[in-house]
């Protein structure tokens, strides 16, 4: 028996807008840490991994582990027929290992839907990520992160990310011309979430697919703040952390000069 | 031009 309960259920529209331009189907494995998910989008150059833990959720049980092959588009129409401010139960039971239900509550418990969807059968390959110590990580507010790719992308296909102690610089360049957008680190802030914090052992640069990025900054809204962790010749780590649940993370590997 | 890298070059398959 599985029965996730959260009563925040907007959550899981959030977490679907953030992996639709990445991926189609997934597998969430469900054990009694909590629910996980990682994949790879089709042409292996990023990578997603989701955590919410069970401690997140407003009620959670997971007799034993379980692996949900989920087709995501399947998943986000469901999804949409439940009110932002429903409470959302995901149960799966033993007896019936081919579907998983989606039970959406009112906040008055007037309104109670449920929909069962199919799960698929999916070959999942798991990518062992190692422990690093990155040269730098970057917290910086979401929005600005998803502003400044959407800027870039104006200029060109990549982006190159140079960080030094005094800022982050995003640079690109094409047919048009060239752009550079530079963010200091804030001297002092008084909202966290509004705060630009550089930590780092050495300067990095390297660059980047804009086009990924850009689906990254789908997860804008789970996050106020997103952290880039970067080491030279490795792929960056984008995360939004999930509030008292987890993260979505996404990986993306560097282009390197031909 | 830079050329993409594919992640499974850096994350081995387990």
């Amino acid at each position: 028996m599985f029965e996730a309960r959260l009563v925040q259920g907007s959550l899981l529209k959030k977490i679907l807008e953030a992996t639709k331009d990445l991926l189609t189907e997934a597998t969430f494995d469900c054990s009694s840490t909590g629910m996980s998910l990682q994949a790879m989008d089709s042409s292996h150059v990023s990578l997603v991994s989701l955590m919410l833990r069970s401690d997140g959720f407003d009620a959670y049980r997971c007799d034993r582990n379980l692996s949900m092959g989920i087709n995501l588009t399947s998943m986000t129409k469901i999804i949409k027929c439940s009110s932002n401010d429903d409470v959302v139960t995901i149960k799966a039971d033993d007896n019936n290992p081919d579907t998983v239900t989606f039970m959406f509550e009112s906040p008055n418990q007037e309104k109670v839907s449920d929909f069962e969807m199919k799960l698929m059968d999916l070959d999942t390959e798991h990518l062992g990520i190692p422990e690093t110590d990155y040269s730098v990580v970057v917290k910086m507010p979401a929005q600005e992160f998803q502003r400044v790719c959407r800027d870039m992308s104006q200029i060109g296909e990549s982006v190159t990310i140079c960080c030094t102690k005094d800022g982050i610089r995003f640079s690109a360049s094409g047919d048009l011309g060239t752009g550079n957008i530079k963010i200091a680190q804030s001297a002092n802030v008084d909202k966290e979430e509004e705060a630009v914090v550089i930590e780092m052992q050495e300067a990095v640069t390297l660059t980047f697919a804009l086009r990924y990025l850009n689906f990254f900054t789908r997860a804008t809204s789970l996050s106020g703040q997103v952290s880039l962790s970067m080491s030279p010749e490795v792929p960056l780590v984008v995360e939004y952390k999930i509030a008292d649940m987890g993260y979505m993370r996404y990986y993306l590997a560097p282009k390197i000069e031909d | 031009t830079p050329v993409q890298n594919d992640l499974q070059e850096f994350f081995a398959l387990v």
